[in-house]
């Protein structure tokens, strides 16, 4: 499963 | 969530709302680049996406809000409601030269070829040079008031404090993204020149002069 890129900085 | 990123945001914000209350209360627009303020509503626009299917924390959903509502908020004020003030004359910075080759560098390097992630990716290339226009503006009418000395400073140093919270992150081996922190470095370098002026000059009472 490619881990979906998540971005926490606004 | 470490202090400098907390700073950098409420430094983002105060910039903001110091634009919108100068906006606000002269009823005027003089001396603002609408063209900026354009790309970061396509900023906040492109990044901001997520926010209706990831939920991050309270605080990230909220200012996401915030931030969408208040650039918008901002071009309302500039392009209808104080139109006439809108100084269109010196705001002419060609802005398809900074969202072209924000597309093109998106589409050729980001994390994940998704919608998504281009449409991030695309945002914060176009975050790192959507100051130009404004940059520009200032230096073609060869000075500033204060006011939009202090909301270029604030803004300014909201990505500076950023670097900081990347060199935080890395010492707690987090997750970094590359193409955040490069872009950020560009965007903060950018502000260079104005950060000395506002330095050496404004925070010693002296009106801004940008060499033209």
């Amino acid at each position: 499963q490619s881990f979906k890129v998540v971005h926490d900085e606004l | 969530m470490n202090i400098f990123r907390l700073l950098g945001d409420l430094s983002h914000l105060l910039a903001i709302i110091i634009l919108l209350l100068k906006i606000w209360n002269s009823r005027s627009c003089a001396g603002i680049s609408g063209r900026s303020q354009f790309l970061f509503a396509i900023v906040f626009t492109a990044r901001y996406l997520d926010l209706f299917f990831t939920f991050i924390s309270l605080y990230n959903t909220v200012m996401k809000i915030v931030f969408l509502a208040t650039s918008y908020g901002t071009l309302y004020l500039m392009y209808i409601k104080f139109k006439a003030t809108y100084d269109s004359n010196h705001d002419t910075f060609r802005i398809e030269f900074l969202i072209l080759p924000a597309i093109a560098l998106a589409l050729l390097i980001n994390e994940e070829f998704t919608v998504i992630e281009i449409l991030w990716t695309f945002s914060i290339y176009l975050e790192s040079v959507a100051i130009l226009p404004q940059l520009f503006m200032v230096s073609k009418t060869g000075e500033a008031e204060s006011i939009t000395s202090h909301y270029l400073f604030a803004l300014g140093s909201y990505r500076a404090l950023y670097i900081l919270n990347w060199i935080y992150r890395w010492f707690l081996t987090e997750k970094l993204n590359a193409i955040a922190i490069v872009a950020g470095i560009v965007q903060t370098i950018l502000y260079c020149d104005f950060f000395y002026l506002y330095l050496t000059k404004v925070l010693k009472g002296k009106k801004l002069q940008l060499p033209a």
